[in-house]
């Protein structure tokens, strides 16, 4: 049976990967449900993660945001700050493409906090790129702004011209 | 489902280019 849960998830992904998105959550919901019958919490996070990937892939955004808001409650449990941050930035994200930018901004704000805390600059200058477009399309140019000079900042640091 | 609508923000469209490729294995 734990095999079978493994062949599922990777039957998910290999769907995912031809691009095939309804395939591929078949395959990944029969994956999350054995992970919940052996309380394997790591396998349950990481389905929920690619079952958000896939629905935004088929343009179901608001069903993608339940299934990363999934991800982030159980990367808080497993205290996975890496996962954390990148269920929020996944959530930012998703919510940019509901148009909804408030609770963007605050996912991505989220995220920000945490790649400070993991010293992830690459992350620091995602998020920073990600909350300057939140705060335009919001109508406030002058946040926009400091999270602009922010992100140049940080990619000159970094090295990253493009 | 809802249109991607909102391709011409740069930030969203480079993650979206990402996570085609970006899958959590077994």
């Amino acid at each position: 049976r734990a095999a079978q849960g493994r062949a599922y998830g990777n039957l998910g992904n290999t769907h995912y990967l031809l691009g095939n998105f309804t395939e591929a959550t078949t395959f990944h919901k029969e994956r999350l449900a054995i992970a919940k019958e052996f309380g394997d919490k790591a396998a349950e996070r990481r389905a929920y993660s690619n079952l958000g990937n896939a629905h935004i892939f088929l343009g179901r955004f608001d069903v993608a945001a339940e299934y990363y808001k999934k991800t982030l409650q159980l990367s808080r449990q497993l205290r996975d700050q890496a996962v954390e941050a990148q269920a929020c930035y996944s959530l930012g994200n998703t919510y940019t493409l509901l148009q909804d930018y408030e609770r963007a901004a605050e996912y991505h704000l989220r995220h920000l906090v945490i790649a400070q805390e993991l010293a992830d600059r690459v992350g620091e200058g995602r998020a920073c790129w990600s909350l300057g477009n939140a705060y335009v399309s919001m109508g406030s140019p002058a946040q926009a702004l400091t999270f602009a000079k922010k992100h140049l900042q940080i990619s000159q640091e970094i090295g990253d011209r493009n | 489902g809802q249109r991607l609508h909102l391709m011409q923000v740069d930030s969203v469209q480079r993650w979206m280019e990402d996570l085609k490729l970006m899958t959590e294995c077994e």
